[in-house]
């Protein structure tokens, strides 16, 4: 029997909003020390990696290690009918083919269930390995939301260098070029405008921007993303959420043919 | 450009 209580219910829904474009169809998998998801997008192009602790449930039971297949787009139209404040339960039989979501309204005078049919999904899983990355760098999540789809209205591809300088994105097409540079600001009033850089060695990587663009729908997730680059390796865009986990994707760098 | 698998830097978990 899978069980898990989550007071916060509208950060499930924003979970899935994010990911929902990318990836349609994806298994679940819980497990005793939490519920998680990997699912690459459909061109294989991208891997998204969700991972909620079950310490961060207000209750969580899970009997025996279960994998749900559930449609990305008919998961988000039941979580649509959820109230912003809901307390979401999420249910699910070992045997069973469905998963039932109970939404609780804070004041308890409105309770309802949706029964989501599950779905057999041939899915591969991924060792993600720890890296050591080139360079990190943190801003807030709407400044990356912004860098994204001001460069798109440019080009396809960003090239993000991180030098000791700062962290610059360049795009170029047929408009003309851009650069936007973020640098270092530890110092600013509101926390949730600081940007850090962590450099070990300079590093420049080349990324298709539609895919960058679509990792920014977990903006209202957190005040703040991580890229981390590392030379020929993907980078991985990280937004924690906040006392559970976070949600991860990795783009693998565009090269020369 | 060239655009390579995601599954190609990740080994089999």
């Amino acid at each position: 029997m899978f069980e898990a209580r989550l007071v916060q219910g509208n950060l499930l829904k924003k979970v899935v909003d994010a990911v929902k474009d990318l990836v349609t169809d994806a298994n679940f998998d819980c497990s005793s020390s939490g519920f998680t998801l990997q699912a690459m997008d459909n061109s294989h192009v991208s891997l998204v990696s969700l991972s909620l602790r079950s310490d961060g449930f207000e209750h969580f039971r899970c009997d025996r290690n279960m994998s749900m297949g559930m449609s990305l787009g008919n998961l988000a139209k039941i979580l649509k009918c959820a109230g912003n404040d809901d307390i979401v339960t999420m249910k699910a039989a070992d045997d069973g083919d469905t998963v039932t979501f109970m939404f609780e309204s804070p004041k308890e005078d409105r309770v309802s269930d949706f029964e989501l049919k599950l779905m057999d999904i041939d899915s591969e899983h991924l060792g993600i390995p720890d890296t050591d990355y080139a360079a990190t760098v943190t801003l807030p999540a709407a400044e990356y939301q912004r860098i994204c789809r001001d460069l798109s209205s440019i080009g396809d591809t960003v090239v993000i260098s991180a030098t000791k300088d700062g962290v610059k994105f360049s795009s170029s097409g047929d408009v003309g070029t851009a650069n936007i540079t973020v640098r270092q600001n530890t110092t600013a009033d509101k926390k949730e405008e600081q940007v850090s850089i962590d450099l070990k060695e300079p590093v420049a990587l080349t990324f298709a921007l539609r895919y960058l663009n679509s990792f920014a729908k977990a903006t209202p997730l957190a005040s703040h993303v991580s890229l981390s680059m590392a030379r020929d390796l993907p980078v991985m865009v990280d937004y924690q959420i906040s006392d559970m986990g976070h949600l991860r994707f990795y783009l693998a760098p565009k090269i020369e043919d | 450009m060239k655009q390579r698998d995601i599954s190609s830097f990740f080994g089999k978990a």
